[in-house]
């Protein structure tokens, strides 16, 4: 089903 | 110098055990204002954040800010040693090299110290961006997990979706196919509320196994908020009465 995403798609390094 | 003393010492021991099986080492950042700390999981999917007020605690004292690396699992261990009336103390001298716990039961005078080894981590911090999430969902944090560990025997994946109306937790699997439906209920009995915020509707598909990671939270608090935008990952929040808030933070799964 859905391809699991990475929070580093939506949040940036800080 | 560090010190913070909590009266309901379980509080540290249900956060702990919350947060365990999600992240392994973590950097407990000690502020002046309170305890706080940040964490994903290893495969960078779901996300630990932790507030604590210094104001929840019966002592608190932190001369500057300080970066305390533990191993959860260690904590953990050293956790199994209090009691759940005891009071906890935590304490740190400045470039410490371990974090001193302190286990005290005011009744039984029993007193039980450990000083747990600090370690270095090179963790990845990330920035949260403020988001204004369309769809908020407070929901009796027992019924979400249990709703969260029934679906799960039938599917690895739950599709939310929120509109005006209700909230619906809809699985599709080789069993075949269903969904919960909890509509907006406002009713007198505080613990069978079901408060749906939705200016506009989203519809996401999560992991479930790691929302029933996040559910051991579920003990810390008689609600749970479910946080949604469709652009952005679910946050589940637990508040802390007079403490604080344990987040975490889900990347969804979605359709190529």
């Amino acid at each position: 089903k859905g391809v699991q995403k990475s929070l580093g798609t939506f949040f940036k390094k800080s | 110098m560090f010190e913070a003393k909590l009266t309901e010492g379980l509080i540290l021991k249900k956060i702990v055990e919350s947060i365990k099986d999600i992240v392994t080492d973590v950097n407990i950042d000690i502020s002046p204002s309170g305890i706080s700390l940040q964490a994903m999981d290893s495969s960078h999917v779901a996300l630990v954040s932790l507030n604590l007020s210094m104001d929840g605690f019966e002592h608190y004292r932190a001369d500057t800010n300080m970066v305390l690396g533990v191993s959860i699992a260690n904590l953990a261990k050293v956790m199994k040693l209090a009691d759940n009336n005891d009071q906890i103390t935590l304490q740190a001298d400045q470039e410490a090299t371990h974090l001193k716990i302190i286990f005290e039961n005011p009744k039984t005078e029993r007193t039980t110290e450990f000083n747990l080894n600090l370690i270095t981590i090179d963790s990845e911090h990330l920035a949260i961006p403020e988001t204004e999430y369309s769809s908020v969902v407070t929901i009796n944090s027992g019924e979400f997990s249990k709703i969260c560990k029934e679906l799960f025997s039938l599917s690895e994946t739950v599709q939310i979706t929120t509109n005006t109306d209700y909230v619906q937790f809809s699985v599709e699997g080789e069993v075949g196919s269903g969904q919960v439906r909890l509509g907006h209920n406002d009713s007198e009995k505080k613990e069978d509320q079901t408060i749906l915020e939705v200016s506009e509707s989203v519809q996401q598909q999560f992991a479930i196994r790691y929302l029933n990671m996040f559910n051991k939270a579920s003990t810390l608090s008689s609600f749970t908020r479910l946080c949604l935008h469709q652009e952005q990952p679910l946050v589940v929040e637990f508040k802390i009465d007079n403490l604080g808030v344990l987040k975490y933070f889900l990347a969804p799964k979605i359709s190529d």
